[in-house]
């Protein structure tokens, strides 16, 4: 799955995934990727955030709306996607999902559920503070 | 100075990033962006996890699902288990563009893609058929199924429902960290 954000320097945020789901899933199974608030989200006043990994859990937490409410907040982005991470961690502990989040002045961070096979995120950025896209990695909490 | 504009994405799917920023470069709108960037994805098949020919359903199906979300106006569009289409970000964008829905699914997704004028065409590869055999080989696993028999733990289907209802339990539930949304 690639989720993506998008901040442009006058403000406006767009938000968007594309997938092809779960290997070997039911016939006819959809799963967070085309859901608004939980494959990704986007609001002006706000910032914007998309998520990755296991659908059918990311479907019952609605990740990436919550972590635009927290930056709504006043959270960073790095703690706005720590908060919904954590959050789901409560219900299912070894759930395999990301979250990258983004503010309206161009902050950005991204969170994800600690596994012995998954112990940290790596995700791409780019802005006009570099002269070129930059992979990022994140230690996964 | 300002960190704006920005592009963020899962994954280290570089091309992707380089798409959305030149689109931006160029005079595009985030939306824009967020399609190009989505699109170059798809055609890469990135990871094996977007686009044509990964991740086959149960029957060795490729199918889709993407979405893209303007913030300014909260205008959405998003399909869902899009079959037979290949730029699946693209017919999100056309219902986002189109329509005041917001999400269309299965067979009537591609229906309104080819009224949109995008192609019907097979989304499997060798290599999804392959992955497909090799998992009926091993007796369908894993799989999605539960309070079914026969025991979906241990043979394919077809399944029927069993008489005991074993409580769904997310505590537990693990995922495969190479086969995922």
């Amino acid at each position: 799955t690639i989720g993506m954000v998008v901040i442009h320097k006058m403000g406006r945020t767009a938000a968007g995934t594309s997938t092809n789901g779960l290997k070997f899933k039911i016939h006819g199974r959809i799963g967070d990727s085309p859901v608004p608030g939980a494959g990704a989200y986007a609001d002006d006043t706000a910032g914007a955030a998309a998520a990755t990994g296991d659908g059918d859990t990311l479907l019952r937490f609605l990740p990436s709306y919550q972590a635009v409410e927290y930056m709504r907040g006043g959270d960073e982005p790095s703690v706005a996607c720590q908060k919904v991470i954590s959050r789901i961690q409560k219900y299912s502990p070894k759930f395999f999902g990301a979250v990258i989040c983004a503010n309206v002045i161009g902050s950005y961070g991204a969170a994800c559920n600690k596994l012995p096979t998954f112990t940290q995120f790596s995700f791409m950025v780019y802005n006009s503070l570099k002269n070129q896209s930059t992979e990022e990695k994140v230690d996964c909490i | 100075s300002s960190r704006l504009p920005l592009v963020l994405n899962t994954w280290p799917f570089k091309n992707a990033t380089e798409a959305a920023w030149r689109t931006l470069l160029s005079g595009g709108s985030v939306l824009d962006a967020v399609e190009s960037g989505c699109a170059m994805c798809e055609a890469e098949q990135c990871d094996g996890t977007v686009g044509f020919g990964g991740s086959p359903d149960e029957l060795g199906e490729t199918t889709l699902d993407a979405m893209i979300m303007d913030g300014t106006t909260m205008a959405v569009g998003a399909v869902g288990d899009l079959r037979r289409i290949k730029n699946a970000i693209g017919v999100a964008r056309k219902v986002l563009e189109h329509t005041t829905h917001t999400l269309l699914v299965g067979e009537s997704a591609t229906k309104f893609a080819e009224s949109m004028g995008f192609t019907n065409e097979d989304l499997s590869t060798r290599s999804s058929r392959a992955i497909h055999s090799d998992w009926l080989a091993r007796k369908c696993q894993p799989n999605y199924w539960r309070n079914v028999v026969p025991d979906p733990t241990k043979h394919c289907g077809p399944y029927k429902p069993s008489d005991v209802l074993e409580p769904s339990n997310l505590t537990y539930r693990e995922t495969d960290v190479h086969g995922h949304d």
